[in-house]
């Protein structure tokens, strides 16, 4: 099982086009590194992406140095993983 | 028996594959179980059909599961079933409804993908298909439908989250549909349902140019939307795909409305930003709750607007 330790996913909200365009320029400049939970479509909606731990320092160094502003979605995504997989084998346990 | 089955709880895909069986033979009155294809992976694709009787009726559809990782959809898709099966004979709507029309649910659309999340990837969103010659994995099951294929909000590369795939209908997962609802040929409505983001929609995803029902569209998910947030709270925007969320082509509800079903929708659950598609589980049943309220508005809409 993939091991998501210390992937974030964090949450953009983009003034303008113009920073909805920066996005949109993550992906060509982080090929399959950044995942679009929530792409960016229009300036009235979040963006919302998974960035893996060994990404984190350039993506976040990426946004500030465009003025893109962010907060961070899911701090830790493997905590919420372990935390599923326990609340699936407890419900396993309880059914049978 | 489904008796100890909890509701409240993701499971795997052989978990629900035995659901299925053990809900058929409890409700085999009002249940059945169609195989329509299968995958790419050679996975059986399930359909359950709801019907009081009486061949090839008007007829709606509801599928969840598509992007693989979205699993509150497929665990609102068992609850909706169950819903379905313990609300008639109570709910004055929902009998008048099967007792005219039939409800078909793909609970799993993507069984690969689905069974990839609970074994190697839990994040993983694609089909499982390869093809000589080419490293990424997997083609975005929505974005692989003939209505606006290759257009704008689908990519051509496939390491891509959105490929589409080397042609329409190209992946068996999606080609099992479609020769599925067009040899039906009664299908009256089709509802996708996607997660997160709490909104509802309607075509075009390809164009921005408004469909000639718009009008009523818009209406019904007005009215879906409010039904909905009437039990928990939950808002949800609504409108076309393409003025709401983004353009996107080659996707199933663009699809559908292209092929004469005119009531074609498709739900983004929740959440707006906190757990997006680790939604825990403890929040299956509110989610499952207030989207049945939004589904009932309109498969009534659905039945008392006969085309």
């Amino acid at each position: 099982q993939m091991n998501f330790t210390g992937d974030q996913v964090l949450r953009v909200l983009a003034k303008n086009e113009e920073q909805l365009s920066l996005l949109r320029d993550l992906e060509g400049l982080k090929p399959q590194k950044v995942d679009f939970w929530r792409g960016p479509a229009r300036p009235s909606l979040p963006v919302d992406m998974r960035v893996p731990f060994s990404e984190l320092k350039d993506v976040k160094a990426y946004l500030g140095s465009h003025g893109l502003a962010y907060s961070v979605m899911i701090k830790d995504i493997q905590v919420l993983l372990d935390e599923e997989r326990e609340a699936m084998a407890k419900s396993r346990r309880l059914e049978r | 028996s489904t008796s100890s089955f909890s509701y409240a709880s993701y499971h795997t895909l052989e978990e629900i594959y035995s659901w299925i069986d053990n809900f058929v033979a409890e409700h085999s009155d009002i249940v059945s179980k169609i195989r329509i294809g299968h995958s790419f992976e050679n996975r059986s694709i399930v359909v359950l059909k709801f019907s009081t009787g009486g061949p090839q009726r008007r007829a709606i559809w509801i599928d969840t599961g598509i992007h693989s990782r979205e699993w509150i959809t497929h665990a609102t898709g068992i609850w909706t079933a169950k819903k379905i099966v313990t609300e008639y004979g109570k709910d004055r709507t929902l009998t008048d409804l099967l007792d005219a029309m039939d409800i078909f649910m793909e609970i799993v659309t993507n069984p690969d993908g689905f069974a990839f999340t609970h074994s190697m990837n839990r994040l993983w969103r694609k089909n499982k298909s390869t093809r000589p010659g080419i490293f990424c994995i997997g083609v975005d099951l929505n974005r692989n439908w003939k209505s606006g294929f290759g257009g704008n909000g689908s990519n051509n590369n496939p390491c891509s989250e959105t490929y589409r795939g080397p042609s329409p209908q190209s992946e068996p997962e999606v080609a099992a549909i479609v020769d599925f609802i067009t040899s039906h040929g009664n299908i009256k409505a089709l509802i996708s349902i996607h997660s997160y983001s709490q909104m509802l929609m309607y075509p075009y995803g390809h164009s921005s140019e408004p469909v000639p029902n718009q009008k009523e569209l818009n209406d019904l998910a007005k009215d879906a939307a409010q039904a909905l947030y009437e039990v928990h709270g939950i808002q949800y925007i609504y409108g076309s795909i393409s003025t709401t969320l983004y353009v996107a082509s080659g996707i199933t509800v663009d699809w559908a409305y292209d092929n004469g079903i005119k009531f074609s929708f498709t739900f983004e659950l929740r959440d707006t930003g906190r757990y997006g598609f680790l939604l825990p589980a403890s929040q299956i049943i509110p989610t499952a709750q207030e989207t049945w309220l939004a589904l009932r508005t309109i498969m009534e809409h659905t039945l008392n607007h006969p085309y």
